[in-house]
């Protein structure tokens, strides 16, 4: 219930309208909107029970760690609706057209082989916040400081999940677990999105702001 | 520590 209250709002991408599409503008705008969709996300992350209690450092490399995979799985939820396409924004919705012209097809393939497993699933909103939540506590950071409060963070939303399947999909006893094993292929999307961003920002063409530019580094 | 301030100073807000 916490979870659910804590979910942030959608935001918008506000592309800007005087702007000639092109793949420079398309990734401006995907970068600028995850700017702000980090920043909505540290303020979520705050809500997770027990995520105050670690320490500052601890609760840093999570994010440090998770982000690019808490980023994705919300396009990935709020894309379950629709067919063949992502909504990054519920004024930006890339279609498979569009998402060649930014360079992203790839990227958005493995994005959207993520939303084929949870439409397929039937994936609920209360089960795709605790799965956020564990992403978040499971994202394998290599600098926690005390990893059995992590742990303990970690065990308390993984109750939450077995909890709430236990009540709710009492004909699925393996639907937790069944959750659970999508997380690689989040992990291994969140990679290729990570690598890729950071290529983008070598280039040096794609103007970033400092808190996206800030986690890429993290992850270099 | 000094390289990740923004999220440094986001998590040490109170909202």
């Amino acid at each position: 219930s916490l979870l659910l209250v804590a979910e942030p709002e959608g935001i918008f991408a506000m592309p800007d309208p005087t702007v000639p599409e092109s793949d420079i503008k398309a990734l401006t705008t995907l970068c600028d909107l995850a700017d702000r969709e980090l920043v909505v996300n540290i303020g979520w992350a705050k809500h997770i029970p027990g995520f105050p209690s670690l320490s500052l450092a601890d609760q840093m490399s999570l994010l440090q760690s998770g982000w690019m995979e808490i980023l994705i799985l919300r396009v990935v939820f709020r894309s379950l609706a629709l067919e063949d396409k992502l909504v990054y924004a519920e004024d930006y919705i890339m279609d498979e057209e569009q998402s060649k012209l930014a360079g992203l097809l790839d990227l958005n393939n493995a994005i959207l082989q993520l939303v084929k497993k949870y439409k397929t699933m039937g994936l609920e909103k209360e089960e795709f916040v605790v799965l956020k939540a564990i992403a978040l506590a499971n994202s394998d950071s290599m600098q926690i400081e005390d990893s059995e409060a992590v742990q303990r963070l970690q065990d308390v939303l993984h109750g939450a999940l077995q909890d709430y399947e236990a009540t709710n999909h009492p004909e699925d006893p393996r639907r937790a677990g069944k959750l659970i094993m999508t997380l690689p292929l989040l992990r291994q999307t969140a990679a290729r999105a990570v690598q890729h961003f950071c290529s983008i920002k070598q280039d040096g063409r794609v103007p970033m702001h400092k808190l996206f530019l800030e986690l890429l580094e993290a992850k270099a | 520590k000094e390289k990740h301030k923004i999220l440094h100073q986001l998590l040490q807000n109170s909202t």
